[in-house]
């Protein structure tokens, strides 16, 4: 995680599930 | 195939249409006089920008959201380079002198790729470009292949897939099977799924140059790029 902090950061960032 | 799975892959298809990122302008480097290390630093801060628009857009295609994180990374350090070239050989087909148009504003011909270093990339996205063009993709495949190729990037582990990982990439093979169905091409999407190994083989080409010109020129590369290449 730590090797890949920005994309762990990027993708932690709250996003709403998409419906479908 | 049932009109319950026809309409969700049509809804899946156009939430991705919806969804495509607009493209990016470059912003032209300034910061040396070497004229193809102008273009190269310009291509790297475009690509940077474009990760950080895929990843966002990863997010929305239905399914990813419901991965575990680390699938979620492991995919997106994967198949990121692959997405990308998905679109710069679909926005290549046509271009005049066989640039490769990685956006509107920053056209790369032959000359210009072998002076910056991308003489191997060149041919192996004029390939790629090649191949798409005569299937006369649609945007709708386009948009399809672009999230099946992220879908189906994951390492091949002995462990049995989880059921989020299954039904993420079995969602957009429906939908592109249903798409194709629709539009009476049988085996359409068989010949889409095929062209994947190409789009692999190109993107791996593509990860090793910008990692050559890294290490073996100092070419300074943006900290969210170098990290992606380096996962690879």
């Amino acid at each position: 995680k730590e090797k890949h902090k920005i994309l762990h950061q990027l993708l932690q960032n709250s996003t709403s599930p998409v419906d479908l | 195939l049932s009109s319950t799975s026809c309409l969700l892959g049509n809804k899946i298809i156009s939430h991705l249409l919806l969804t495509e990122p607009t493209p990016l302008a470059a912003n032209q480097d300034n910061s040396t006089n070497d004229s193809s290390l102008r273009t190269l630093l310009t291509l790297c801060d475009l690509m940077n920008r474009e990760l950080l628009v895929l990843i966002d857009w990863a997010k929305e295609i239905p399914g990813f959201s419901g991965l575990s994180l680390v699938d979620q990374m492991s995919l997106l350090q994967s198949g990121w380079m692959e997405a990308l070239l998905v679109g710069v050989a679909w926005r290549s087909q046509d271009a005049v002198g066989e640039e490769l148009v990685f956006t509107g504003n920053l056209r790369l011909d032959e000359a210009q790729c072998r002076a910056t270093g991308l003489a191997d990339l060149y041919e192996a996205l004029r390939h790629l470009t090649a191949k798409y063009r005569a299937m006369k993709l649609s945007p709708e495949e386009v948009v399809t292949l672009k999230a099946m190729a992220l879908a189906n990037s994951g390492k091949s582990t002995p462990f049995p897939q989880q059921d989020t990982d299954v039904q993420f990439q079995d969602g957009l093979h429906e939908a592109l099977q249903d798409y194709e169905s629709s539009r009476r091409e049988q085996h359409r999407a068989g010949r889409l799924l095929m062209t994947l190994p190409l789009l692999r083989q190109t993107a791996d080409r593509a990860v090793q140059a910008f990692l050559r010109l890294h290490r073996n020129r100092h070419v300074p590369l943006h900290k969210l790029l170098l990290e992606m290449l380096d996962a690879k």
